[in-house]
Order: C-alpha cells, then structure tokens, then sequence
C-alpha cells in the first residue's frame, strides 16, 4: 500500500495515504488512479499560485488557457467542484467532482450535476432566463451574432420539449426527462480519460509507486 | 433545424470542457 512507501520517499506530499484509501473507498478510483490525478491536481494547483489548492484563475487556465476574464461556465464548474464554498478546490473535492465524470458513473449523477450546472441561480429550477444568459455568453466567447427573434424562437423551442409542465421553468424531473431523450446533452459529463488514467498519461505513472 | 438551446451551450462552452484539463501541459 501507499503508506509503506511514506519512509523511504514523501509521496503525496500534503495529502495523507489514509485520506487516499477514504477517497478510493468512496469513489471509482483505485489508490493508484488517485495518485495519478494527484499529479494532475498538483500541476493544475501550482501553475499559478503554489498552495495545493486550485484557484479559479487555474482552472480557469487549465480549460481556457487564460487566466483572465470572467467565463460564466467556468464559474459554475468551479463552484460545483468547490463543496466547501471556501473559494478554493482541494484534492478531495477535486475527486468527489471528477467522480461523477467516471464513464462507469450513475447516469443520474450525471443528470443532476448538468441540472446544476445550468440552474445558475441555484433556484432548483432551471430557468428561461438562465438558459438565454448562458446561450448569449456563449455567442459572445465565440462572436457570433444572432438575432434577437432567432434567439427567442430557440428558447421558446427548447422549453417546448423540456417545460412540460409549461410553468416556464424546468425542474429536475422534466430535465431527466429531457436529458434521458437527448442523451447526447450528457456528452460532456463523461470523461474517457478517467477509465484508465494511469496509462492513458504514462507520465502520470512515472511518479507512483504504488503497485495494484 | 431545431437548435436545442442546452444542445448548442453542451457543445460550445469550453468552460464545461474539462477533458481540456487532461491536456495541460
């Protein structure tokens, strides 16, 4: 096991062994696959500020590769990924998200982190005026314009098929619904990577040490 | 075309990308 280890060399310097085995008992990760993203995490928490947390500057710069501007998705990603609400993602928090990411994850975890995503407001409802701030932000990152009555007429089509209970606002009922018939809205929810992330980053493997 | 608005926002954010944080160099 990892902790065997702990005389000879520090691994997992900041993150005890016995913290690992709890996240591999609570998770889909084996200790081995912990320790790879331990890698990740600690490049993606020291590109900016060296502290073995990741601020939102560097998850901002890792999935936009800019530090700067404001990103409402990134924002959102961060606070999902951020349970404890202290402005900053620790390694365990870091997992507990990427979890749900797992191609062998419950879909319904999947669905309810998309509906958490999206409820920007955090209302529990998904909301027509949520759904249009996210479609502008997006046109705006990627410079496309489009007309208001288009922009309308896409909102109105898309609450037609998901609002069924036309209150004008989706709760996560309909959305499971509306996800389970769209499942390709759940793309992005799934990681490949995670599968195997000891091998698919051998670089990763270079620094652990444990064996399975 | 229909454009489902959570269909466009899914596929165009990068923001909700985070297979980009795998290929941080």
């Amino acid at each position: 096991g990892c902790c065997s280890h702990r005389s000879r060399r520090p691994i997992n310097r900041g993150f005890a062994c016995g913290n690992m085995s709890h996240l591999a008992d609570e998770t889909r990760f084996t200790v081995n696959e912990l320790e790879a993203l331990y890698e990740l995490f600690k490049k993606l928490s020291s590109s900016i500020i060296d502290d073995g947390s990741i601020h939102k500057e560097e998850l901002q710069l890792a999935l936009l590769q800019t530090p700067q501007g404001e990103n409402l998705f990134l924002d959102r990603v961060f606070d999902l990924f951020d349970e404890k609400k202290n402005g900053v993602i620790e390694f365990d928090e870091f997992v507990h998200a990427l979890n749900v990411f797992h191609p062998y994850a419950p879909i319904d975890d999947k669905i309810d982190f998309a509906f958490r995503l999206y409820d920007l407001r955090q209302t529990g409802f998904i909301e027509r005026e949520e759904v249009k701030q996210m479609v502008i932000a997006i046109l705006m990152e990627s410079d496309v314009k489009l007309p208001d009555d288009i922009l309308e007429e896409i909102i109105e089509k898309t609450f037609a098929d998901a609002d069924a209970d036309k209150d004008g606002k989706i709760n996560k009922e309909e959305w499971k619904v509306f996800v389970l018939r769209h499942p390709s809205l759940l793309k992005n929810m799934t990681l490949p990577y995670l599968k195997d992330v000891t091998t698919v980053f051998p670089s990763y493997i270079f620094h652990t040490e444990v064996e399975d | 075309p229909f454009l489902n608005a959570f269909e466009f926002i899914s596929s165009m954010s990068e923001g909700f990308d985070l297979s980009n944080m795998f290929e941080t160099k």
